[in-house]
């Protein structure tokens, strides 16, 4: 069965993407049967992963479909996210409509990544409910911090509102930069406030990671040697150590 | 009466809300009565310009409070603006709750910034059928210019659909890079097809502009004379000779 993990943060720009795609990169390559969905309407991963496939998303019926990666599949945003997420905000049950439709998709996988848009809305909602792990990615900047409290706020509410299963896997601090100040200023805070949920390293800021997408590549395809692969490839093995511990 | 400008971006992370704080600085200080209105639940342009104050959002009747800086007023996010942005989804008008709240304010200012979060669900369509003109600011990286074609597509529905009146004052390209390719390729691609609404001068990447927010300050007094400073600068000469024409 398939472990399902949500990566969110409601701040925007702080990495969330480029850690689906890298991460699902990696585990599919140390062998792990992997599946992305994509549940932004923005449809970021999709056009990295599967870039020409049209329809509809998971709520409108997509199935998986294959990627440049062996062991890797992905179920893109498709054109009717928006509107579907309008649907679901009004809808009685429909912050678990992700659960049930990953339901049939468990056996096939070893490990379900979902990214998710830069909001708390019901889209985010549905990833939290479906998912038994979370991974925050953290920008080392200010406003960043600042947004950390109100996501768990968020994630412990939903634990009384909605009996949320959900684990915290860790917070991955992106885009770091030793150059600057306030990227050791935030990984201090992080490593003082979540000393046993921090990534043992921080993904570097680093071109490259930035590039990939306008060649639908992920960073294992498209500069495996860089600084940002060699971050993502230990974020990778630390994060299965803790989720998949197999 | 005060012109309305929505700031908006549904991909994360662009700069919304630095343009939103250092424009509504410089028009400030060239004499303006400016008002920002945080519409952004994670409150960062609040954070910036009125830190320390408590209470509701504007839709739970909040009003303008002053600033560090003259002629510009703040009304920010507050604790309810989730919560909020559930009841305003499900209501029958309540895309237009924005603009009547914002009528009472109109004679009292020359300029009305609006901050939106990173999505287009009710609270960025709320400042969208409120304002006259919208400002896009456009991170210069591959997935900011994928949502572009997304955000304007919306618009164009919200024009159909919602009688919007909305003009675009233009398309800001911040956090620009000369030593990375791809910050040239969005330049080129964003002046070719937009050669009548790009800002004359990008947004140069620069960690003033980033480091100035955890000291609840704007550019105008942290760095005054930083590279991001002067470009927030002629970004605010350009947009007010657009929409204040005065
Ligand atoms: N470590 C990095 N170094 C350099 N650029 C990066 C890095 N990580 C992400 N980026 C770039 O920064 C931008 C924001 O990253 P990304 O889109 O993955 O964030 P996100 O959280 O998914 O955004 P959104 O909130 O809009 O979904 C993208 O243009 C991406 O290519
Ligand atoms: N020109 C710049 N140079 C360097 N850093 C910048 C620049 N503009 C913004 N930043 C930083 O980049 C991050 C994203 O900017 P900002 O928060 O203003 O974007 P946003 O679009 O408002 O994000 P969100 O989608 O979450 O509302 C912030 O940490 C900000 O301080
Ligand atoms: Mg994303
Ligand atoms: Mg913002």
């Amino acid at each position: 069965m398939a472990t399902i993990l949500a990566v969110a943060n409601q701040k925007g720009g702080v990495g969330k993407t480029t850690t689906v795609v890298n991460v699902a990169a990696f585990a599919a390559l140390a062998g792990q049967r992997v599946l992305v969905v994509d549940n932004d309407p923005q449809g970021n991963a999709s056009s990295v992963l599967a870039p020409d496939v049209e329809g509809p998303s998971i709520y409108g019926g997509a199935k998986p479909v294959s990627t440049a990666h062996s062991n890797l599949s992905c179920i893109v945003a498709g054109n009717d996210l928006l509107d579907r997420e309008q649907v679901l905000a009004q809808s009685h049950d429909g912050r678990r409509a992700l659960s049930s439709l990953l339901v049939q998709h468990q056996p096939h996988f070893d490990l379900i990544l979902i990214d998710s848009p830069p909001n708390l809305t019901v889209l985010p909602t549905n990833a939290l409910l479906a998912a038994d792990y979370l991974l925050i990615p953290l920008q080392s900047e200010y406003f960043a911090l600042e947004g950390l409290s109100q996501l768990l706020a968020y994630v412990d509410q939903l634990r009384i509102t909605a009996q949320l299963q959900l684990r915290l896997a860790g917070i991955l601090v992106t885009m770091f930069d030793p150059d600057i100040i306030m990227s050791h200023q935030v990984l201090a805070e992080i490593g003082k406030h979540f000393p046993n949920h921090i990534a043992p390293v921080p993904i570097p800021r680093d071109t490259s990671l930035a590039a990939a997408p306008s060649h639908s590549a992920t960073i294992t395809t498209y500069d495996p040697l860089c600084a940002g692969a060699l971050a993502y490839l230990e974020a990778t093995r630390w994060l299965l150590s803790l989720i998949k511990p197999s």
